[in-house]
């Protein structure tokens, strides 16, 4: 595969959420992501990663805009149920994603993805990658400086509002 | 676009790594994917969600097994300059992707991927999704199980083994 960059997305329609210390056991997941299902809640960006506690985990993910309340609400009521800490929101997000194919072969692309918004003072409050999009999670009204840096930084012709 | 799940793929050969508690200020992700391609270290899977305390934040990814020792090296050499935490790395794991396309838009298809490891006893380590994958990392050796049980669950012709 040619390893090229062939765009930049924004999405300002979303919001990200998080369940915090849910027990790291199988289900947990399963039982999150059912409760959602059940609401018809659309979930994006699923993230989970490392936990500093054995035994523990958090779960985040995106979801529209017009959902969150929902969504907290279907949440909160987990919280309890699975004895997790704590559920958190951030509705001052947009997602800038890198569009292309192979992007995580080359370890520039991220470098540089990263570096234009780092050198230009713009904080990345999320990242979530695959070989076809590399998401930059930033402040709400970051996003459209974020893509037009990145957009020149990658020398692209052009930047798509899609919900990508 | 028709939202359809086509195959299942399994990835052994890689290994996750973290480093937590970095200062959550723009330039740290470029730092951090700087120092690594200057290694021609190859990272996948980068996720950054969200951390308990304001101002702080854990960024993860993952590597092949043979940059992993390369790679805590590196990673421990930063950790004193941001004065990070600490450096997290687990070996035994492999990635069970579900490879499709418009996954996202389906609440349903996360919640039967996740709910067919949970009921089988399966625990999910990390989780990382976009439209067009859902990768799961599971325990090495329970990696082949999952896929099988994946491919059941959907109904799949074939599981593929990838580097996906
Ligand atoms: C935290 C959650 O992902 C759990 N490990 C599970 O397998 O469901
Ligand atoms: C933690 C790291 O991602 C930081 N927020 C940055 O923008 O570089």
């Amino acid at each position: 595969i040619f390893r090229t960059v062939s765009g930049v997305a924004i999405d300002k329609d979303q919001a990200c959420v998080a369940i915090m210390d849910v027990p790291d056991q199988p289900g947990i997941a399963a039982r999150i992501t059912q409760a959602l299902c059940e609401e018809n809640i659309v979930i994006d960006m699923i993230m989970q990663s490392f936990h500093p506690t054995i035994g523990l985990n958090n779960i985040t993910f995106t979801v529209n805009d017009s959902d969150l309340d929902q969504t907290i609400n279907s949440l909160s009521a987990l919280k309890d149920e699975l004895r997790a800490r704590e559920v958190l929101a951030d509705p001052d997000i947009a997602k800038v994603s890198l569009i292309g194919a192979g992007l995580v072969g080359q370890p520039t692309i991220p470098a540089k993805l990263f570096g234009v918004l780092g050198a230009n003072g713009i904080n990345i409050k999320m990242i979530s990658s695959s070989e076809m999009k590399i998401t930059c999670v930033v402040a709400r009204q970051q996003a459209d400086r974020a893509a037009a840096l990145i957009h020149q930084a990658f020398e692209l012709d052009a930047v798509c509002d899609t919900r990508a």
